[in-house]
């Protein structure tokens, strides 16, 4: 999937399987990528669980989980809350639309939590304060938002709009009308401007052929526009390619 | 080695806490000193003070039942009042981050992850 990290660093990665995205004194966050397509590494997200570790005289530990076609609106033990505790709603799950969005708010670490269904594939956002991302031991592990990807799960995408906008070998075959004018277009409808959430979206778009894709980027992008505390860093651009128009490079 | 330090913090945080009123903070205070001690261990391991603290922290987490898994932060809070002794030492205050933050640092700083597509 592309990961937008905490440092704003935007990498796209394989991470097949189980990978941590968070981990500190307060959260665990882990997602579970599957293959989109046969012959690319690409994968997406299939699987995601939060942990909300318990905390003093708030909430008590809370866990959620949420699969394909699963999105619940309840921590797993059915709750919508953070317990019995005093500050118990100080952690609450709200359904803004059946089966496609829910949001965790974590009031008591000042945290907002957005998972998303978007086609056959979750999508997951936060906001953190950075005092409570930075709580944790420096032997705590991997964390994909805090570093970013390890080096030899990040994928370069230029490597498949190097191809001239073909599509990678077994995906051609199932899409096999779907060239780089086509997905540009789509692309464009959503996200005007020309930085790496719409590159993601062409990019997905030549990998699987599935529109869904379109809308996911355009999501993600909606979330950082409501989540991210600095509008001057809600659009990101490809450092070594060419900027757009009115944006020197740095 | 750093050992005087994670002794310091580790007093401050304990300083004008009652032990057994407080025990959630103590413990919180004595986790973030293991912590720190461990941080130390490498530099630290001929260092008489740095054992004396290790089996210290286990005795003090021991007789306090603390356990060894848990928060090693207090949340930021503001300077308790009067008012907050006479309701509730857990108030909903601290489970509020912003509003326990609103002395201290009126405007956090957030950050942002986000993870999608293919």
């Amino acid at each position: 999937p592309h990961l937008r990290t905490f440092t704003d660093d935007f990498q796209t990665c394989k991470v097949r399987g189980a990978w941590p995205l968070i981990d500190n004194d307060y959260l665990f966050v882990q997602v579970t990528n599957v293959a989109v397509v046969q012959g690319s590494s690409a994968t997406a997200t299939s699987k995601l669980t939060v942990i909300f570790k318990n905390f003093q005289n708030c909430v008590d530990q809370k866990v959620y989980q949420a699969e394909t076609d699963d999105l619940p609106a309840a921590f797993i033990d059915g709750s919508r809350n953070g317990g019995e505790k005093h500050g118990a709603n100080s952690l609450t799950v709200t359904e803004k639309a059946a089966g496609q969005y829910i949001e965790i708010q974590a009031k008591y670490i000042g945290t907002t939590i957005v998972v998303r269904q978007v086609g056959r594939y979750l999508t997951f956002a936060v906001r953190m304060p950075e005092l409570i991302m930075r709580s944790f031991e420096d032997n705590q592990g991997l964390q994909l938002c805090l570093k970013g990807c390890p080096t030899n799960e990040r994928m370069d995408w230029r490597l498949v709009e190097a191809d001239g906008g073909h599509l990678p070998s077994q995906a051609a075959v199932a899409h096999p009308s779907f060239m780089r004018e086509t997905a540009t277009a789509k692309c464009r409808e959503k996200l005007p401007v020309d930085d790496l959430y719409f590159r993601s979206c062409v990019f997905d778009l030549l990998t699987t052929g599935d529109l869904n894709f379109t809308l996911a980027a355009y999501y993600a992008f909606e979330d950082v526009k409501n989540l991210h505390s600095n509008k001057e860093k809600f659009h990101i651009y490809e450092r070594t390619a060419d900027f757009p128009p009115g944006n020197s490079a740095p | 080695c750093r050992i005087l330090k994670c002794n310091s913090e580790y007093l401050a945080a304990t300083s004008g806490l009652h032990v057994d009123e407080e025990s959630v903070e103590f413990c919180i205070a004595l986790r973030a000193y293991s912590q720190c001690t461990r941080k130390t261990a490498r530099a630290c391991r001929g260092d008489l003070a740095y054992h004396s603290a290790v089996h210290g922290i286990e005795d003090l987490m021991s007789q306090h039942n603390c356990s060894k898994v848990g928060p090693t932060h207090p949340p930021p809070r503001t300077q308790p009042t009067s008012l907050d002794f006479m309701v509730h030492s857990d108030a909903p205050e601290m489970c509020n981050y912003e509003k326990s933050l609103q002395q201290k640092a009126p405007h956090p700083n957030y950050t942002h992850c986000g993870l999608f597509g293919d």
